[in-house]
């Protein structure tokens, strides 16, 4: 309904339940969602920050999301 | 985490430019 791919929705979620000021970090992402192909999870990544879903933080590799902070 | 002034400067400038796309993302849609 948003307009997302179950995987982007899925990844939005994570970055979003990270509460912390540095955000989700890449590397704990592809813990959480062992599993995922990398580049799935690259991809969606930069489609998300393209969309402005989510922003980079402290450096590339990590993120938080727009809404919700 | 504690984050320097710069560092957060430089957060917040990344968010505001990431409601800036979502904020045109939505508008092409209308």
């Amino acid at each position: 309904t948003n307009g997302l791919t179950p995987h982007q929705s899925q990844i939005l979620s994570l970055i979003k339940s990270c509460k912390g000021n540095e955000g989700m970090a890449f590397e704990e992402l592809k813990n959480r969602l062992h599993g995922m192909n990398v580049n799935t999870i690259r991809q969606a990544v930069e489609f998300l920050s393209n969309e402005g879903h989510i922003y980079s933080t402290i450096d590339d590799e990590h993120y938080k999301c727009t809404d919700g902070d | 985490v504690c984050l320097t002034e710069e560092q957060k400067r430089k957060i917040e400038e990344n968010r505001q430019r990431a409601l800036a796309r979502r904020a045109e993302r939505l508008a092409a849609q209308q």
